[in-house]
């Protein structure tokens, strides 16, 4: 499935923002495409979506509901 | 539920640092108390309310920029609030949501506030998506209460409450300045199919549309909460049948019956509500007119013209409607001088306009519920014969009263002499 660029931006941006997806300490910003599929299987779960991976039209509405600016820690790398 | 951290005490302090615009200062407060005391009633913990000091919890609303705050918000919509997890007690709100209380318009500031006061205690996001902790606002619930899953994440860290300490608890809640009223089953109008009680051009030119106990503001973009009307002016009964605001005096008049009340801002004049003793009672609409600046009171055909400020002989009076305003229906249910310097009529689902010769324009009259309310054209089916939402018995209405800077009135002839 092929994103507009601006629209991946704002994936990214809000995977990072609510802590779906983590910066590396070291080493590029660069995901790999199985850390993004993680991180919206983990947004889905966490939103009662259908959990695919992908980003599909629910997921991107759920995106764009008014929501509390603290991080959504529910993958499990934040849990550890 | 997930805990981000815990306060080593059970009793709380807390201040309130400013308030949203959206809402009367006491319909924001009440919310914001309210919020509080959905923990406190499962949880044994006390909030007290400081005016100085350093509170434990701090709440305050700020845009897109704040000194205090490194984390900005983004305008209206996304982001509505944040908060620190414990013992640091900061609550913020996004200054630039339409905050609301009572309605499914807007952001319920109470809900908002419980979730981020539950942050401020301790807890993380729920994946319960229809708990209070969900991270993504749910909208307005006029039957809200603590998700099953709420009530267990504050009780793992705070333990439960214990039956025997609730009254005491109870009053430490520093709630009672705003009493929460249970009220009757009430029609909240829709303001897409109702038609109009009265319609005033309000101080700061803000446009109020009334219909039956509520009143709500009708903007250029859309239109205000729905308020019952004794929450704005405190002692004002609903179903009114007239309201006017005259720039002249600053004073509102509200019309219903053989009564009048009048108002600076939201406080009610000493001395009022008056027996109308020289117009008839029953009154259908009143206007101001700034090209004479007199007040015009209309009934069935007829109208009388009132001076506020000099006694008037009102026994000329009423005059035919059709005399002075031509073309306009007798009977209105509404009328006022609007912004644009015209004047407008109201009466069942339509509304004429008339020039500033007070001839109706070509082309009305138009359709109230496309031009004024921002209603789309109805779909057959989809809205109820009365056009009315029903609220339960058990709804919980914040009964509030603003307060407002009242200014000194003198003695005047009035409407009642």
């Amino acid at each position: 499935r092929v994103l507009r660029r601006e629209e991946k931006e704002a994936v990214m941006d809000y995977l990072l923002q609510y802590g779906y997806l983590q910066k590396p300490l070291e080493g590029a910003d660069n995901f790999r495409l199985e850390d993004i599929t993680e991180a919206l299987r983990a947004f889905q779960e966490a939103s009662e979506l259908p959990i695919s991976g992908w980003m599909d039209d629910a997921t991107k509405a759920r995106m764009r509901q008014p929501r509390c600016g603290l991080e959504d820690p529910f993958n499990q790398k934040t849990l550890k | 539920y997930l805990l981000l951290g815990r306060w080593r005490k059970k009793h709380l302090t807390f201040q309130i640092l400013n308030l949203p615009s959206t809402l009367p200062p006491y319909t924001a407060r009440a919310a914001l108390l309210q919020a509080f005391k959905y923990w406190s009633s499962v949880a044994p913990l006390t909030f007290q309310e400081v005016q100085d000091g350093r509170a434990d919890i701090r709440l305050s609303f700020h845009g897109r920029q704040s000194p205090y705050c490194s984390n900005t918000f983004d305008g209206p919509g996304r982001v509505l609030a944040h908060a620190d997890i414990p013992e640091l007690g900061s609550i913020h709100f996004d200054e630039d949501e339409l905050w609301t209380e009572g309605t499914y318009w807007g952001v319920n500031l109470r809900i908002i506030a419980a979730h981020e006061v539950g942050h401020a205690l301790g807890l993380g996001h729920s994946r319960y998506t229809q708990a209070l902790m969900a991270p993504v606002y749910a909208g307005y619930r006029p039957y809200f209460k603590l998700h099953p899953d709420d009530v267990a994440g504050i009780q793992s860290l705070y333990g439960k409450k214990s039956p025997d300490t609730t009254e005491e608890e109870e009053e430490e809640m520093q709630v009672p300045t705003v009493p929460l009223v249970t009220i009757e089953p009430s029609p909240m109008p829709n303001p897409c199919s109702s038609e109009l009680d009265a319609m005033m051009l309000g101080p700061r030119g803000k446009t109020y549309a009334f219909k039956g106990d509520y009143v709500w503001t009708v903007t250029d973009s859309g239109l205000g909460p729905l308020f019952r009307v004794s929450a704005l002016w405190e002692g004002l009964p609903g179903n009114l049948d007239a309201a006017v605001y005259s720039p002249r005096t600053q004073w509102i008049h509200f019309f219903k019956g053989d009564k009048v009340w009048r108002y600076i801002n939201f406080k009610m004049s000493p001395g009022f509500p008056k027996k109308l003793n020289k117009v008839e009672p029953n009154l259908d609409a009143a206007l101001y007119w700034p090209v004479n600046q007199k007040v015009f009171l209309f009934k069935d055909s007829g109208y009388w013209q009132w001076d506020e400020l000099a006694r008037t002989d009102l026994s000329r009076y009423p005059k035919p409607i059709k005399e002075l305003f031509t073309g306009a229906p007798d009977q209105p249910s509404a009328a006022m001088s609007w912004r644009d310097g015209r004047v407008y009529f109201f009466k069942g689902k339509e509304y004429w306009r008339l020039t500033r010769q007070l001839l109706v324009e070509k082309g009305y009259p138009r359709n109230i519920a496309h031009n004024w309310m921002h209603c789309r054209p109805q779909i057959p089916g989809t809205t109820s014969s009365t056009g009315n939402i029903t609220l339960s018995t058990t709804d919980t209405i914040l009964d509030t009263t603003p307060s407002a800077t009242d200014s000194t009135l003198g003695t005047t002839p009035s409407v009642t002499d």
